[in-house]
């Protein structure tokens, strides 16, 4: 069977940071990146 | 040990679905997303502040929720989420898996979080990516005969709020124009495939010689290798503006050409009207971006939401192939 499930277009966290003007501190901190790696360390919260 | 999972940025994620986790069921806005492949949601024992803007789930209120005690952490380009993995009934749109693997988040990632408007991560891509041991949401509707194709379709809506949809077990073929143009997947981890150019007027403008692509529905914009996207920039002459985005004049919506994407040896064009967003107050932006670290050391290419509005997607688990055709 064929399941259908609706999407809602939201407002884009990058739209709203710019906004509120926080874009700019946002990019800054955290430049674009898609990398998956799998590091096996232990979290010293966890 | 405890496994870190780089994922992406949550910048520009832009459609979110409903799904029901537990029993009784505890609803949560989540985004599909075909560039990760886990399954997570905020918990109730979070103490980000960005958990108190969003849907939380309590593992007390179900009565089929399993805890593994796993502890999970996965980092992002915006921050990281500290949280563990459990086991719960999920269900959308009448689908019901049971026991499915998911992660319950302690700690949202960077308080940048307060500013999504989406609550969790339902991944789409390859079990290589997930979590180990875990079986992905799509993997198990599969395994459980829960549907009858082993492939998924997305099709965007261009401008409304509504209408778009992502379908499981088939392509509804209404929303498409012509033929599937099929093409391998050529790394099955995203859903990534190779593409042979980009062009303008008829000349190569980046990946000449060919370079991979990802399709990736949790990305809105196209994101190439920086040194690329910036002769890209120059090109359609987009200026960088203090924000860090590339500003551009919104009348050359009207004289710039396509941009055509050729993916085994098809041309998916697309037009300025697509690659440039117009943003409030008359500004509009380029929906080109430029990638950084990991992924973007060599020469490869994140198709997002702005190719996806254009072309309608299937993607095939059970040939490992991406199909794509103009969407109405």
């Amino acid at each position: 069977c064929l399941v259908t499930i609706p999407l809602t277009r939201i407002k884009s966290m990058r739209e709203n940071l710019r906004e509120k003007d926080k874009l700019k501190d946002y990019l800054e901190k955290h430049p674009y990146n898609l990398a998956y790696k799998f590091v096996e360390s232990v979290d010293p919260d966890t | 040990g405890v496994y870190y999972e780089s994922m992406r940025n949550y910048l520009d994620l832009a459609y979110v679905g409903t799904i029901r986790i537990g029993t009784p069921p505890q609803e949560f806005k989540v985004i599909f997303d075909t560039g990760s492949s886990d399954l997570w949601v905020p918990s109730i024992y979070c103490s980000s502040p960005a958990c108190a803007n969003h849907n939380v789930f309590n593992p007390l209120l179900s009565t089929t929720f399993r805890v593994s005690g796993r502890p999970i952490h996965l980092q992002y380009g915006s921050g990281t989420m500290s949280g563990f993995l459990a086991y719960d009934t999920v269900q959308f749109e009448g689908l019901v898996d049971e026991s499915q693997a998911f992660g319950l988040s302690l700690r949202e990632p960077g308080k940048f979080m307060e500013y999504a408007v989406f609550d969790g991560i339902l991944g789409l891509a390859y079990p290589s990516l997930s979590l180990q041991g875990t079986i992905p949401i799509f993997d198990n509707l599969w395994k459980k005969g829960l549907i009858s194709q082993e492939l998924f379709a997305f099709y965007l809506s261009k401008k409304e709020e509504e209408g778009s949809v992502v379908m499981f077990g088939g392509v509804d073929h209404s929303y498409y124009r012509g033929d599937l143009n099929w093409v391998p997947v050529s790394k099955p981890f995203y859903w990534q495939l190779s593409m042979d150019s980009i062009s303008m007027n008829g000349a190569v403008i980046a990946c000449s010689g060919g370079c991979e692509a990802i399709i990736d529905t949790g990305t809105s914009l196209l994101i190439g290798p920086s040194s690329v996207v910036l002769n890209i920039q120059k090109i359609i002459n987009a200026k960088q503006s203090y924000s860090g985005e590339y500003m551009i004049d919104c009348n050359t919506i009207n004289t710039l050409p396509d941009i055509v994407f050729t993916i085994n040896g098809i041309n998916y064009p697309v037009p300025a009207s697509a690659y440039i967003r117009e943003g409030q107050e008359g500004t509009c932006y380029s929906n080109f971006d430029e990638g950084r670290g990991g992924l973007f050391v060599s020469d490869s290419w994140i198709l997002g939401d702005v190719f996806l509005r254009l072309y309608f997607t299937v993607f095939d688990r059970g040939n490992d192939t991406i199909g794509l055709a103009p969407a109405v």
